[in-house]
């Protein structure tokens, strides 16, 4: 967070908008891995008492303090039985949607700057649901903290948890407590997952979670190398500085007298002799084993990875290259006598291109609703600088202890988002949680598909594109969608009699018209549609916006961009005399569907002139 | 009888708390879980209880008693307690 928020237009201090006094009301519920209670990125300095609405406890366990910036705690692991974080995971995603503005950090001087959450002033309540190793995230434990978070009254929900897939909601208990939130004004914000760039990867399904993709930032960490004949770029953040020294190389395939060439190349636990790694670089075909070099006496290691654009911490040097470059420096290696290198310490460079979606983030379609996109948006989620645990390694048998270190993953971009959530509410306060999302979404950087190779899922890796703050406060039109509209949803979904009964609390039961109702026509900001592939179709979208302009009437026109798809839209203007007025539209698409396991889409844009309010439509075949 | 090892965690989803402000969602839970178990004694069965915001508890059961749950007119879904990642 020393960079994310400024590269998405969100400045530091006064220079950024604020309602600090309904800021300083907002209270984010995280649930996550607990939190480090001494980090300064939840001192509660110069904060008041708790918000009057908090009904919340500290109940954090032993030698576990709240303060009136870190107002609750409670924790669903056990031993130890306290709210501790024994992972550093909570204390990074916390701190990073509302943790206090912290000057001049950094990760041994990499990444300097301002650690600080989207809303600084807010306040936290942790509810602690994993420990490390198998303990894990019990998902008995994550309903009990949903349980206890809506009752405590937080305004806005951050889980930086998820399974590998998706599945179905009544056994889905992020589903299930998230529905529950919304139907309490609660908005959910829930990581994609990381099992990308696979197809339908993501894990977070239902269309009352607001689910987050995670991509890079401009700045990036890169570790060069110097080869004998030349430089290369690799990326890792190594603060072990060699002071430029080369050292002899030897690729794991040679270093070895027990295994294989494919075990040995891999650098495998247990393949290496010491004797012909000593003091030297070593080569290893994966990213996985870099600490079997090191224990063997390396003192650096260069590996290759298929996913080279993110950098990750080492406990000693090491420097990650795409398939590529790799093969380039075995290729010198091979060539040369005595092949020597250096591996240098780290630096930030500042013009990556971005935002690019990360290999790395899971993709949809979404196998449980076909036709709702999921993920919903995108925020920075690789190389992101934020408060952790010096009770925990920064990396694998690292025996530093640090305040603030480098993570990367969906966990990371959630909470960006939950930060920015958090921050539109302190305009609106009175948005239900489907304007929020639908602000955010229709308020979006555009991406696209062409700027990395893993984004030939396009929608399916990006959703509505980047998340942008500041554009986010004046979305002019919001699509809504409200608990009874979410309950017509499931009726469609055939969730009638009994379970629907028990699950709306309010004996709902489906109209005929409900139960014929088809899930894309839930007025999601994103509209969706699974066709037969390489056939003729012809759809429609049946949507509502709420004008949510002050002041003037305005009036808005439709404008359909991407030729793929005939996309008419009716009516192609709307007229709104007053704030809160709602009209509605269609949109009728048709086609050839396209080929299977692929998407075509366009961006629905309604214009005053003003605001643009984007909505992606996508027409995809699955296989 | 059903021995320790056939029971795991389940988790019994309840819907949303029903509003008589006379409902009693743990004595719900514990006489839905007694009729089951066909035991007064639940303690070493229980787990959790879902009671504030939504109702349901999770419970240690046999997959015989977690068709007998799910069949009840009160209950939504009984699914296993499984571990999630944090991402």
């Amino acid at each position: 967070t020393t960079s994310s928020w400024s590269f998405m237009g969100l400045k530091e201090g006064k220079r950024a908008r604020r309602n600090n006094l309904i800021e300083s009301d907002t209270i984010i519920g995280v649930i996550d891995s607990g939190v480090y209670p001494e980090s300064e990125s939840f001192s509660g300095k110069g904060f008041g008492p708790p918000p009057k609405k908090w009904k919340g406890v500290c109940e954090g366990g032993k030698n576990f303090t709240c303060n009136n910036k870190l107002i609750g705690a409670r924790y669903y692991t056990q031993y130890p039985d306290s709210a501790r974080d024994l992972m550093g995971h909570g204390s990074h995603t916390a701190s990073t949607a509302a943790g206090n503005a912290v000057k001049h950090v950094s990760f041994y001087g990499l990444g300097n700057g301002t650690a600080r959450g989207g809303v600084p002033a807010a306040r936290i309540a942790v509810y602690k649901v994993c420990n490390p190793g198998a303990s894990g995230c019990t998902t008995d434990g994550i309903l009990a903290a949903f349980d206890d978070a809506i009752a405590d009254k937080v305004d806005l929900i951050s889980i930086s948890i998820g399974g590998d897939n998706g599945s179905p909601f009544e056994a889905d208990p992020i589903a299930i407590g998230a529905f529950h939130a919304m139907g309490k004004g609660i908005l959910t914000v829930n990581s994609a997952g990381n099992s990308g760039p696979e197809p339908s990867s993501v894990a977070s399904v239902a269309p009352w979670i607001f689910t987050v993709a995670a991509s890079n930032t401009n700045r990036a960490f890169v570790t060069k190398i110097v080869l004998g004949n030349g430089k290369t770029i690799g990326r890792s953040v190594n603060t072990f500085d060699l002071n430029g020294t080369k050292y002899p190389i030897v690729h794991g395939k040679s270093a070895t007298s027990t295994c294989s060439d494919d075990a040995a190349r891999l650098c495998s636990p247990g393949c290496l002799d010491s004797k012909l790694v000593k003091g030297k670089i070593v080569l290893c075909d994966s990213v996985q084993n870099p600490e079997v070099a090191k224990d063997m006496g390396a003192v650096a290691s260069i590996v290759k990875s298929q996913y080279a654009e993110v950098a990750m911490i080492f406990s000693f040097p090491v420097s990650v290259l795409s398939e590529k470059k790799y093969n380039t420096l075995l290729s010198y290696v091979n060539s040369t006598k005595n092949p020597k290198a250096a591996v240098l310490r780290s630096e930030t460079i500042f013009n990556q291109r971005a935002p690019i979606v990360a290999s790395y983030s899971s993709r949809g379609p979404n196998t449980i609703i076909p036709d709702i996109l999921k993920p919903d948006i995108t925020a920075p989620g690789s190389e992101i600088i934020a408060a952790y645990s010096p009770d925990v390694p920064p990396s694998l048998s690292d025996t530093r202890h640090v305040k603030y270190s480098v993570e990367t993953g969906t966990s990371m971009s959630c909470p960006h988002v939950a930060g920015v959530a958090a921050y539109l509410k302190t305009f609106h306060p009175r948005w239900s949680p489907s304007m929020i999302q639908s602000a955010i979404m229709t308020t979006a950087w555009p991406m696209n598909a062409s700027t990395s190779p893993f984004n030939q899922m396009a929608e399916f890796a990006y959703g509505a594109g980047h998340v942008d703050p500041i554009a986010a406060i004046h979305p002019g039109l919001v699509y809504e969608a409200s608990k009874s509209d979410h309950i017509a949803f499931l009726c469609g979904l055939n969730y009638t009699g009994k379970k629907l009964r028990l699950i709306s609390g309010d004996g709902s039961i489906c109209t005929k018209e409900q139960t014929k109702s088809l899930p894309r026509n839930l007025n999601y900001p994103s509209m969706t549609a699974q066709v037969s592939a390489s056939k003729p179709f012809k759809l429609t979208f049946y949507r509502t916006v709420t004008n949510v302009r002050k002041g003037k009437a305005a009036t808005y026109k439709a404008k359909v961009v991407g030729s793929k798809l005939k996309v008419k839209v009716v009516p192609e203007v709307l007229f709104m005399k007053s704030v809160h007025e709602k009209k509605s539209f269609t949109v009728t698409v048709s086609g050839t569907g396209p080929e299977a396991d692929n998407l075509v889409s366009a961006h629905l844009i309604w214009s005053d002139g003003v605001h643009s309010v984007r909505s992606p439509i996508v027409v995809y075949a699955a296989n | 009888a059903d021995n320790e090892q056939d029971k795991q965690v389940y988790i019994v989803y309840m819907g949303a708390l029903p509003a008589r402000v006379d409902y009693m969602p743990m004595s719900h839970h514990a006489s839905i879980l007694q009729d089951v178990i066909g035991e007064s004694s639940i303690e070493d069965r229980l787990v959790r209880t879902y009671k504030r915001s939504f109702n349901g508890f999770a419970a240690r059961l046999t997959e015989s008693e977690r068709e007998i749950l799910a069949s009840m007119d009160e209950v939504v879904s009984v699914f296993p307690s499984k571990k999630l990642k944090l991402q």
